[in-house]
Order: C-alpha cells, then structure tokens, then sequence
C-alpha cells in the first residue's frame, strides 16, 4: 500500500492547519482512501475507480489525465501551494478540491468523508507512520552517506593509482631513451673508430703505392 | 685473462652488447637492465 | 533547538501507544521538554538542568552519567525495546522512567507534566515536525543519491582511464623497444660492413706487401 500525508489549508479555516492521508493499494485510479484531521477529529472516506471514472466523465476529462491531475492535487506536494484549493465542509463532511488557473478555478472534485468515532487511532496511526518514515530515511540516509564515503575513497584510490600510472609511463620513456641513447653512442662510437682505421688504412696504401 | 678481454672488447660494448650480431626484444631488455645508472 | 520523538508503551496503558518528545536547547543537561501524547490528549513538562543534578544526586549517580542513561531512554529509541519501563499517572500527571536490568528495575527519573488545554495544536505541531523531517531527508537521500552516481560516474571514468594508461604504458614499451632494436640493428649491420671492408683492405695491403 502506498500512500502521502500532505499538510493543507482549508478555505473555511486557513488558520488551522489540516492533514490530509491519501492512500492507494495499486495505483492511485483504482481507488483510493482519504483522511482528513485536525489533530482532533477525523475523517475518512474511499473514493472507488468508478467514482473517478464518473468525475472525469462529469469533468469531460480523459480519465488518465484526471488522475494526473487529482496526482498533482492530492499526493505530489503541490497542494501546499497555491494551485490548489481545498475545503471541507463539516455538516456534510465534504470534502472538495479546486484547482487555480490565472483568473479562474475549477472543481477538481468532491469527496464525501465520514467522521471517525476514534480519531485518536487515526492519528496515532499517522503519527506511527510518520515516525516508521522518519527513521527508514534516516536508515537510508546513513547507508547512502557510507556509500557515498566508500565512492569517495575508491575514487581517490583510483585517481592516484592513474596519476601514478601517468608517471610512471613518462619515467619510463625518459629511462628507456637514456638507456638507449647510452648504447647507440656505443655503436656510434664503433663505426666512428673502425672509419678512422679504415681511412688510416687506406692512407698507408696509398703511399706505399706512391712510393712503388 | 687478456686475450679473453681483448676478445669481448673487440665484440662487444661496455654494456654488453653485440657490436656484430643484431639485437632482439629480449636481448636488449637484459642489456638495459643490466645499466644500473643511465642518469 | 534539538528533539527526538518516540513510540514508548505505558505500563498501565500497554495496548495504547503513546507518543514522547523530548526537545532541548543546547544539551539534554542544560535542561529539556518532555511532550506526551496518545493522540487525543496531551501532557508538557519542563525539566530544569537543577532538577536534573537532583536526580542524579539522589541516585547517587554522577551527573553526565545519568545524563547519558536519561539519553538512552528517552532520545536514542532504546526505550522502545524492553530496557526501559515508562509509565505515566493521569491523576498526578506523573511521568515516570525506569531502567530494567536482569531482575532488577531501577527508576531513572520521574517528572512532572500538565495537561495542555488544546491538545490538537501540539498534535498537529508533532505533525508538522514529522512532515517536515520526512521531506528534508528524503530531499537529503535524492541527493547523497544523486552525488553516489555522479561519484560512480566519476569513478568509472578515472578507471577507464586508469586502464587506458597501463595499456598505453605497455604499448609505450613495445613500440620503443621495436624502434630501438631497428636502429641499433642498422649500426650494427653498419659496423659489419665496415669491418668487412677493413678486412678486406688489411688483407690487399698484406698481399701487396707480400708480393713486395
């Protein structure tokens, strides 16, 4: 089961700030489960898939787009705005939601709620959830912020295991031409030292020939 | 002894290697670890 | 301002859950307010950082250590296993703590409350506090969440280019060796030809001489 609390305002008393609970087993257009509270009373009421469908046909809405709608208004947060306006009206414990466009609102709709002859269950139940919330995101939040130190590390690992490796290929071009360069100028040497021979060589005959 | 030396002065450098005989991947590798200060 | 609220079990109320926040300025020492609540009525009382040294002075207890047990029963969320018996007396709005050992319980404090005339505002303020600690983590957890990709990201990156490197230092090796072993090769085959011409001329030379 899913399921948001919101806190809003209704229109009649918007000193007092109200709870609403909206909560869904499959999706919220299957149907779903209002609360309404104070703090002291309560109110609850489900609003069944056919009741949606028959809004949205009242409304000569498509009935995904309704539910998107009714998703904004009831679940996503954006009721604390003023996009939205709710009511609820004590005598017929019914209760309504409009949204604002620029200058003008429309029923979004209009649900009917009955009291709760316990509301300090209903609210002991909110405050339980709240407080079950509360501590799997903080759960959530520690093993994130461990992962997030682990990432950290391996990252810094890594990052120095590359910057030595970027090193390293440049020591290792610098000694390998070294070494080499020690070598070739052996070679060079060599061939310097056999045309010297070569060319002393060649000198002498030339003279022995000179003088024959 | 001398002539010994003379032989391996005449075949080869001061780092061992070959003035004659053509040098391969191992060969050299073992002539420039056997450079112990190219610096 | 700091506080912590719980689910604690009354003794003489075992099947009623019962709701304790504890919220205090600077330190639990410093003094503290305890909030109780089942969801309809609602008892606050104050307690004094003298009454808090009282405590400790009649328990015999040094103080920062029975600030520390205090700590554990009513802040960390031990007191909802079975370390802790609380109960709390309508009558003389007697709130009271006590530690189980073995077989042996020992009160930790008992502290005096009153009932509040509007007991919804402090449910709907617990409420509040709730809602607002739930979105404040959750917005924590998107995110650390977020940060834990970008890191992995990042990570993955470092490591590719960690890997590309090794690879680049590996080819950075055979490609010089082959160029080295070339050029070396070319000398020497210099240096066959010179010493074949040397040869060749020193063995001309001896001749002419011999003839000579």
């Amino acid at each position: 089961m899913e399921r948001k609390i919101s806190r809003i305002c209704l229109v009649s008393k918007p000193n007092v700030t109200h709870f609403l609970q909206v909560s869904w087993e499959k999706s919220l257009e299957s149907g779903f489960v209002i609360t309404l509270t104070d703090g002291q009373s309560a109110w609850i009421g489900t609003v069944s898939e056919s009741e949606i469908g028959q809004e949205a046909d009242d409304m000569a809405m498509e009935k995904e787009k309704y539910v998107g709608e009714l998703r904004k208004a009831l679940v996503s947060g954006a009721g604390t705005g003023d996009a939205y306006k709710f009511d609820f009206s004590e005598g017929d414990c019914c209760f309504s939601c409009e949204k604002n466009l620029k200058d003008v609102s429309f029923r979004l709709g209009s649900f009917n709620l009955e009291k709760v002859a316990n509301p300090a269950e209903v609210i002991r139940e909110l405050l339980c959830y709240c407080l079950d919330n509360i501590a799997e995101n903080q759960a959530k939040n520690e093993h994130l912020q461990k992962e997030n130190e682990r990432l950290l590390r391996d990252w810094n690992d890594v990052q120095g295991r590359f910057e030595k490796c970027v090193s390293a290929k440049e020591d290792l071009e610098t000694d390998l031409y070294k070494r080499f360069i020690l070598v070739l100028n052996e070679k060079k040497s060599k061939i310097r030292s056999l045309h010297k021979l070569l060319n002393e060589v060649q000198e002498l005959e030339k003279n022995i020939e000179r003088e024959r | 002894c001398p002539s010994t030396k003379q032989y391996f002065a005449r075949e080869y450098d001061c780092y061992g290697d070959s003035y004659f005989v053509n040098t391969d991947l191992t060969q050299l590798k073992e002539v420039f670890s056997g450079i112990k200060n190219p610096h």
